[in-house]
């Protein structure tokens, strides 16, 4: 079945909030957060990212977000590290 | 839409806290008007959650990672590629394309020009007073002036005595006065700069809103399993004079309840206050008999986090910080109001304008702003830009988002299920 996505990024200059986290600098991101959603969850994975050649490494993940819309519409309850979750999130990757 | 012209109007972080929208508070009777007479996109979601690279890949049709601007710092015709942007390709087909107000982000981003000569026919407008957004204006308890974050304002008081956004509607109407006589069609962008910070509005929109009113977000705490990464310290509230008396603690705050109200107040007062101004110039396009023969395109360049997560700004993946407000007017397709002459958009006060209406068609599908390049081709029936490939950097035309214009039929089909059900009655459906 066809299911529609939207796509968002946002970049950061560290793991953990600093004064240049809202609006790091080219040179100074380090992490890029790619999102996926559909209308029943939003998929985040925070990768690391070469400002040089713009380049986003999916084999090191830094930080990961799950949120399911059913139950939680206002994603305040991150389920990527919940093992209920594994198969949905193994399907989306 | 074959041969229409284009009205573009994209407002500066605004979420869709709109009576279209499904929110029960805020008064914008003019912006819901449109929207009964529009295809809504409910799942509408910016590409980043920062002025310059969400408006810089929503006008070229490209992603971030192919326009290569993440920040403010770069111009992506000599950064990344020489991508053709919306109203370029409208001016190549023989629009007279204008800008009005904050449509490219202004700087560097932009060569510091908006794109001109590319983009637009005529050198874009700017309103005077913009210059004086983030000066002391705002008048304390004590008298004095302040670069406050909540600024409810005495107009006539303010430089110029007047606001930007009201300049730039008052510049938008003379130009479809002029385009008006011309028998050239037209492309005009109107950027509002309203409800970015600071919340500069006139002070008769906190009327609409008393304080008893005003709730907290349903979630005004950092989530305990929100990665550190995600979070946004809003460092730009916090430079604020009122928020930096407050002293409140790095990174994760929070503000005083009292304080979250009186944001949230201001952000409701000052979308009135942008209500009023898309009100001013519907009516005008009414007025210059144009209504009938212009598609019109609402939306915003991301979303803004209302204390949802402890946050204040945009700056980050949630869906208050990217979604957004998505309707595209077409005459003839999303009403039939075409070519019967009356008014479509007579203008709705705020202040006495109680009842809400509900859009005539309405998509739930996840649609994306990157998809607007292609969309507005096929609505004003030029050729769709080819997708792109792979890797695109030498690619002059073509576009990362498939048009969405696939989704209007099914919501059109339902609006006149809705008809034939007896609810093409607004008042009485709400």
């Amino acid at each position: 079945k066809e299911e529609s996505v939207a796509f968002s990024q946002y970049p950061r200059p560290a793991d953990i909030p600093q004064w240049n986290s809202d609006k790091p600098k080219l040179k100074e991101i380090r992490i890029m957060g790619y999102s996926m959603r559909t209308i029943d969850y939003r998929y985040t994975v925070w990768v690391r990212f070469n400002p040089e050649n713009f380049s986003a490494d999916f084999e090191d993940v830094h930080a990961g977000e799950l949120y399911i819309m059913e139950t939680d519409p206002n994603q305040d309850n991150n389920v990527y590290n919940n093992t209920l979750h594994s198969h949905l999130l193994k399907k989306i990757v | 839409g074959d041969g229409m012209n284009v009205l573009f109007i994209v407002v500066d972080d605004l979420r869709p806290v709109l009576g279209c929208y499904g929110d029960k508070l805020v008064k914008s009777p003019n912006i819901d008007q449109l929207a009964s007479q529009s295809i809504v996109f409910s799942n509408a979601y910016a590409q980043q959650a920062v002025c310059a690279p969400s408006r810089v890949s929503f006008l070229t049709g490209r992603r971030p990672d192919t326009t290569r601007l993440y920040d403010f710092y770069s111009y992506w015709r000599v950064h990344a590629g020489n991508y053709s942007t919306v109203p370029q390709y409208f001016k190549e087909n023989g629009y007279m394309t204008m800008s009005v107000g904050k449509v490219f982000h202004p700087g560097v981003s932009s060569n510091y020009s908006d794109d001109y000569p590319y983009s637009w026919s005529i050198p874009p407008f700017h309103p005077s007073t913009e210059k004086y957004e983030n000066d002391k204006t705002c008048r304390g308890k004590d008298g004095r002036l302040y670069a406050n974050l909540v600024c409810p304002v005495d107009v006539t008081e303010m430089p110029g005595g007047t606001l930007p956004d009201i300049q730039s509607t008052e510049e938008a109407m003379r130009l479809l006065n002029v385009m008006k006589t011309k028998k050239q069609k037209f492309f005009l962008a109107v950027g509002y700069h309203k409800p970015h910070i600071p919340l500069r509005y006139p002070q008769e929109f906190l009327k609409l809103y008393p304080l008893e009113n005003i709730t907290l977000a349903p979630d005004p705490w950092v989530p305990e399993k929100l990665p550190p990464v995600a979070y946004n310290p809003w460092m730009d509230i916090r430079q604020r004079d009122d928020v930096k008396a407050l002293n409140v603690s790095f990174p994760y705050g929070p503000l005083p309840d009292e304080f979250q109200r009186l944001i949230r107040q201001s952000y409701y007062a000052a979308v009135s206050y942008l209500d009023m101004q898309v009100g001013l110039l519907l009516n005008a396009l009414d007025d210059v008999g144009l209504s009938n023969s212009t598609i019109v395109v609402f939306t915003a360049d991301h979303g803004w986090s209302l204390g949802e997560h402890g946050e204040w700004a945009k700056y980050s993946n949630f869906d208050v910080a990217t979604r957004v407000p998505l309707m595209f007017y077409v005459p003839g397709m999303t009403t039939s109001s075409a070519g019967q002459g009356g008014r479509v958009f007579p203008y709705l006060d705020p202040f006495s304008h109680i009842l809400g209406v509900v859009p005539q068609g309405r998509s739930n599908k996840m649609v994306e702003l990157v998809s607007l390049f292609s969309t507005l081709a096929e609505l004003a029936g030029l050729q769709v830009p080819p997708a792109c490939p792979g890797t695109s950097l030498h690619v002059a035309l073509c576009t990362e988002g498939a048009s969405i214009v696939r989704y209007f039929k099914s919501s059109e089909q339902k609006a006149q299920k809705k008809k034939e059900d007896g609810c093409d009655d607004t008042n009485r459906c709400y």
